[in-house]
């Protein structure tokens, strides 16, 4: 199983939108994908027409059990998505609730990666949407993932966003005692605004390494999809900005295989 | 001096842009502004080319003095924009630590009210950009307003966001004691999409009372504007986006001398 966390303490950057189209198009591709919702606003959990301040049942209750997760409690909390092998771990508002509660207590950094190591011959693939706020549930993400993807709105201001969030990266990995490998990506670029142009080009000086080279365009079939609550490549597999998450993709499993 | 907060705990609906557009505009109006940046990301005070990690002096110290603020720090804390009316009280990322600092010693959700009005014969407007997040720093910036802005991309996900920040509006109010009157602005309209055109709609049937009539549209000038570290009107007053601002501004003007 593979574990990638979406992640950027920036906020509309399109982490709910990523996290959805690559989950949606791994499953196109037959994978079992479950998507995970960490983010308190719970706008992955609405996508798919739930609601984070109703539900009985969600990625809250992982938290509550903390050390000792009941070995079929991760199982019960999967909800549909429409898609046959798309499975969704919905956020509760709760989620919120947790920064306050639980930083005294220490220690509660792992309890994702615990969550999911219970669920780790159900499914290929584990997608994590993460909140805009550095935190317990971002730490959380970060601790469980294998890979991180970084979607960076190519402006001005996402840039500066982009230096924290390395920061970030760089305190997590001294904890993690491995390194978290990293893919930048590009998002809502539009190449009438030049601002949208020159900030790419200082993307792709300032982060040579680890930045992927191509970049996901404005599409409005994105508000589209989250309308119909179908993840994009259900709505339309051939608009301009599923085919550039398919290239992504096609980018992101070719690094994986490499180590 | 009239005090308005902007805030929305949904990511990327365009507070930043909101607050330093109306706070452009009414220095160009001959007002003494001041924007005062709440959001440990700090996407204003990046705007404006000032580091937020790097900042000796910021409205963290605002928070440090708690109950008793000297008389002369806010001042202290001004920084200059290149507007000659428009003066910013930064952020700096430390301002992210607050949440687990204070949660115990209650009592910090007036800290900001306090800080203000040791200011008030000084501006004219002071304007309130907030975290996508709800706790602290929002709490400060609803209890120290006198009139809420809330920003609302016309899409699907951001209005069920909404319903969030109604919540926490109502939440806010009982302490208050009085009324909060707030305004809905939907943003980021793009008549192309279907998806953009029925959100309006939908916002316009769910909060017939407290939503501006018109809506922000979309327009790259914003994005040109952040580069050049200028507020939008400063930079092209003509455009598509300031003229729509301009419209809210008369209504938010008009709303303000009724009551
Ligand atoms: N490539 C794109 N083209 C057009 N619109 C997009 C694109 N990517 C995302 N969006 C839209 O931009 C908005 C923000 O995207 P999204 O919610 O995915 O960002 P986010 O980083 O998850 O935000 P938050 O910080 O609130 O979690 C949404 O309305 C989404 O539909
Ligand atoms: N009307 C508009 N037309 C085009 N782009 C816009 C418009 N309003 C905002 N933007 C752009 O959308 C992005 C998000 O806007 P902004 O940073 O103001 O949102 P925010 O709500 O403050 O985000 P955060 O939740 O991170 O604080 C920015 O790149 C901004 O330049
Ligand atoms: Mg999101
Ligand atoms: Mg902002």
């Amino acid at each position: 199983m593979h574990v990638w966390a979406v992640a950027n303490q920036k906020g509309g950057v399109g982490k709910t939108t990523s996290t959805v189209t690559l989950g949606g198009l791994l499953a196109d591709q037959g994978h079992q994908v479950l998507l995970l919702d960490l983010d308190p606003h719970g706008s992955l959990t609405s996508y798919f027409k739930y609601d984070p301040d109703g539900l009985q049942k969600s990625a809250y209750d992982l938290f509550q059990q903390g050390k000792n997760i009941p070995k079929d409690l991760p199982e019960s909390l999967l909800m549909d998505t429409g898609h046959d092998r798309l499975k969704l771990i919905p956020a509760s508002t709760a989620l919120a609730t947790l920064e306050r509660q639980v930083s005294a207590q220490g220690g509660m950094g792992l309890v994702i990666s615990r969550a999911l190591a219970l669920l780790w011959n159900r499914f290929d693939y584990v997608l994590i949407d993460s909140p805009p706020v550095l935190g317990l549930l971002m730490i959380n993400a970060l601790a469980s993932a294998q890979h991180l993807i970084i979607p960076v709105q190519t402006e001005f201001l996402a840039i500066k966003g982009l230096e924290r969030m390395m920061r970030t990266l760089n305190m997590v990995t001294r904890a993690r005692k491995n390194e978290l490998p990293y893919t930048v990506v590009p998002t809502l670029y539009d190449r009438r605004t030049q601002a949208s142009v020159q900030s790419l080009r200082l993307l792709r000086n300032t982060y040579p390494e680890n930045i992927w080279n191509s970049m996901i365009p404005v599409d409005t079939k994105f508000r589209d999809a989250s309308m119909a609550g179908m993840p994009p490549s259900m709505l339309d597999s051939q608009s301009r900005g599923v085919h550039a998450y398919n290239v992504l993709l096609k980018h992101l499993l070719e690094k994986q295989t490499d180590h």
